[in-house]
């Protein structure tokens, strides 16, 4: 099966890594 | 009108999630209290008006919530 990545998780203070093609 | 939607406004895209995440994460424990993480990431890595719906709506929280984990464990 696919590898589950989405959603990328998020941490306060820390650069969120979704939606790096915007 | 509404503080979050002024402040976000001239934020670039990046930074309105950036934003948007901060608010959310605090509150998902609340209703989640495990993957706050992928939860907020994944109300986050939607248009806008969905984190910004559960901010402004707190009832909504707990559905989306439920919704995100749902579709998390499938």
């Amino acid at each position: 099966g696919s590898s589950i990545s989405w959603p990328p998780e998020f941490h306060p203070g820390v650069p969120w890594k979704g939606l790096q093609n915007i | 009108q509404d503080p979050l939607t002024t402040t976000l406004a001239p934020a670039s895209p990046q930074e309105q999630k950036q934003m948007l995440g901060e608010q959310l994460f605090p509150l998902i424990p609340a209703v989640h209290p495990t993957l706050t993480g992928k939860i907020t990431g994944m109300l986050t890595d939607t248009d806008n008006s969905e984190p910004l719906c559960v901010l402004e709506t707190p009832v909504s929280l707990a559905s989306k919530a439920d919704e995100a984990v749902t579709a998390l464990q499938e």
